[in-house]
């Protein structure tokens, strides 16, 4: 399974958090507007952190957060 | 599987509780208004507990908590 | 295979029953108004009991108890 | 796969049936009025019988016996 | 797999038929009127005989025969 | 695999083929009008005939053969 | 998989052509007018061949041959 | 997987080719109008020739070739 | 999985190409006008090159070089 | 896994890149206008270059770069 | 799985990050306006990253980011 993230603005950080007992960020990928970025879960990642304005396709459906 | 959530104001918690005879909470992820949160149901995370409003994707359908 | 639990009342409670020749609870989470919990069955719970006004979402379609 | 309950009424019973040559109850779950059950088959549980008004969401679709 | 059925009038039966070689009978449940039974197919029932007027949800759609 | 037979008239008849390199009946069960059989495909059955007026709901679609 | 063929005359016949290096007849089942015949693909028959007015449910859809 | 061939004239071939580094005609079986054969993909078939006017049902759509 | 090819003239050629490192072609079958050959990817066969008009059923959709 | 490529121009080329550690160009298939090309994704091509205007049908939607 | 790009623009960049504990760029395929990458997660890929104007298909949904 992955997620699409499409970013709406300079600075969005897309932050993978570790699988295991522990839970920390191990990677920090900094897009730009207009950049695109396209994550698996992973033997390493088992939750992804998103900030800043973003549209992101998931397998249910889609989340923006440029109206809040 | 996983669950994306959308925080639609500060200080809403992401919650994980523990796999097995045990539960417990096993870490809180903190996110603030418009961050975005995708987490898996893992080796450890059976179940996961959500406060403060938001809007949630899940496999079965949309839930949102801020017209309650 | 997981449900996902709104509550839309103060003081709902989710129990998990164990799984195997015997039933009894195992856990009961509480869960005040707007609080969401999604809980999937595992090795130690094959059924889960709800008490007090939710919206549950399952693989088949939505439940709410408030109009009753 | 499980089956989701949904009491119309107090006073239904939720009975798993047992798996094997032999089929006889060995559980019988009460609710009351509004109280929901989501109950999976297993390796104890391969039928399931239900007394009183309720609805069922099943995944070849709805039940209800408050209109007989 | 799993049927689920519905009792439609007091006395209806649902018949469990023996895996294998040979055919027969080996439980029979009673249901009253409005009585539900979700009965699944395992390693001991791979045909099921329902008598008595029913509402029967399969996967390929559903079955009633008080219409006759 | 399973079908659904509801027999429309008396003596209707549902037979079982055996599975291998041989094809004969090893099970021929009556229905009455009105009743119904769920019947998988097995181990010792690889075919399935029927005589008498019914209707069939298959995985792909519903057969009748009372209106020939 | 299964295919359900209903004769719609007299004299139909279902013929099961064997699996393997060589192709030939094992085994040509008859049906009368509205009999009901309901075979999977096996170990020994990985072709089927049909003569006569017939209608057969397939998963692919429905095939009738009495309008030519 | 298999596809659903019906012959709309007479002398129609259905030819299996072989699976392997080679591929040769390892059989052709006639049918004359009206005739069906179903046929599955198999150990020995990887690819399936028709010569003849036909109606062919197959996972992705109906071919027909007696218009061109 | 398989595609399904339909001649619309004469002289089409289906190609095999080969699997492995190296990628050459391996079979050649000539269809003539309403001619249809429905063949598998396999042990030896990973692309499949089409020369002349067509008709091509594919899981993702048909595909006509016709009108070009 | 496939994708179906068909050239709308002379001189296309459908290039297989490498699996592996390594991605570097392994086989690169001319096509001219009309000609269909299928490819799977295989142990050797885990990524497909296309060059020139094409349609190309993938699980995902249809693709044509021949309107920019 | 696998995702398809298409280029809007000249100088569009697919980057291929490296799964496992450490994230970081394994390759970059430059893409000319038109050209069309289809590229799969792969034993060395758990993230792609896409910088320039494209189009992106994805199993769930389409991107564009000529637009912002
Ligand atoms: N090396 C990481 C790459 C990655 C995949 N998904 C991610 C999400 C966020 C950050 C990094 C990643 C991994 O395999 O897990
Ligand atoms: N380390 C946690 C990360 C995680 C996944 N899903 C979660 C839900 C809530 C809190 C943490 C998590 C785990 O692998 O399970
Ligand atoms: N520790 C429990 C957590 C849990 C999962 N689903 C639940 C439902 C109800 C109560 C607790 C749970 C378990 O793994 O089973
Ligand atoms: N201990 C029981 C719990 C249960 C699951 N489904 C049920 C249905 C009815 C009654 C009890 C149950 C079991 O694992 O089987
Ligand atoms: N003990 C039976 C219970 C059962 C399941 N499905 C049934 C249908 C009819 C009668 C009994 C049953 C069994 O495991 O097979
Ligand atoms: N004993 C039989 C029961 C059966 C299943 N499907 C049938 C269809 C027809 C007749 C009998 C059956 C078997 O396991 O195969
Ligand atoms: N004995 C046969 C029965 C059968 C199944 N499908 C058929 C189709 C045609 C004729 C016979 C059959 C077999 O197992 O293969
Ligand atoms: N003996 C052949 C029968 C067959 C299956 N599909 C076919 C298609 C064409 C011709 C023959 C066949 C086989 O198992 O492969
Ligand atoms: N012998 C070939 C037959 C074949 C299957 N699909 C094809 C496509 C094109 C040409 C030949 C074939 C093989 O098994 O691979
Ligand atoms: N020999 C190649 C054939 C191939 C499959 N898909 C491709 C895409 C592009 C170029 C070549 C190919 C392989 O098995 O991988
Ligand atoms: N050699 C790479 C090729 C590749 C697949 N997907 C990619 C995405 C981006 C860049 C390169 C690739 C791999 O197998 O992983």
């Amino acid at each position: 399974d992955y997620v699409a993230v499409k970013a709406l603005e300079n600075g969005v950080t897309i932050i993978g958090l570790t699988r295991g007992k522990d839970t920390r960020f191990h990677h920090s990928e900094k897009l730009d507007k207009g950049e695109i970025m396209i994550a698996q879960f992973t033997e390493h990642t088992s939750a992804i952190k998103i900030r800043g304005k973003v549209e992101v396709l998931t397998r249910f459906g889609i989340i923006r957060n440029d109206d809040l």
